[in-house]
């Protein structure tokens, strides 16, 4: 099967306002999820967290509420962040821009809706 | 590592599991993480 992948999930520093999502995400998956799989994935977590919070975390408005899109990055040379391809597995990101031997660390941010 | 969050997700019929720990220690496979 697909070997397993380790991520530290952080808010992206500039695009993200600090609130209770800055938090950092300490997450495992198997590699050959894709950047989609995780964005949809912080998109349930983060839905779920909110209505959680607002005491109405029932299936129906979790599934609605999830609908936010989220864009995932990685951060590169010179402290730039390079936007990811929702269709890239995560083994994929690891070999071409992560590349060493330690949890990969990834960012996101709201799409921008154009 | 304290409470482990499991989720899974599917698109396109490939369904992942995620699980989401609230520190590094213990979940990861021991890298000096805090």
């Amino acid at each position: 099967g697909a070997s397993e992948i380790e991520l530290v999930f952080r808010p992206h520093p500039t695009l993200m306002e600090r609130d209770d999502a800055a938090l950092t995400r300490y997450i495992k998956t198997s590699g050959n999820a894709t950047v989609d799989h995780l964005s949809k994935y912080l998109a349930v977590r983060l839905a779920l967290e909110e209505l959680r919070k607002n005491g109405d975390a029932s299936p129906i408005n979790v599934e609605a509420a999830s609908e936010k899109q989220y864009t995932i990055y990685i951060p590169t040379a010179n402290s730039q962040f390079t936007v990811l391809n929702g269709s890239f597995s995560l083994e994929l990101v690891s070999e071409k821009y992560w590349k060493v031997n330690k949890p990969m660390e990834l960012y996101f941010a709201p799409t921008k809706e154009h | 590592p304290g409470e482990v969050t499991v989720t899974d997700v599917t698109i396109n019929s490939l369904t992942v599991t995620f699980r989401e720990a609230l520190a590094a220690r213990g979940f990861f496979r021991g890298w000096g993480l805090e």
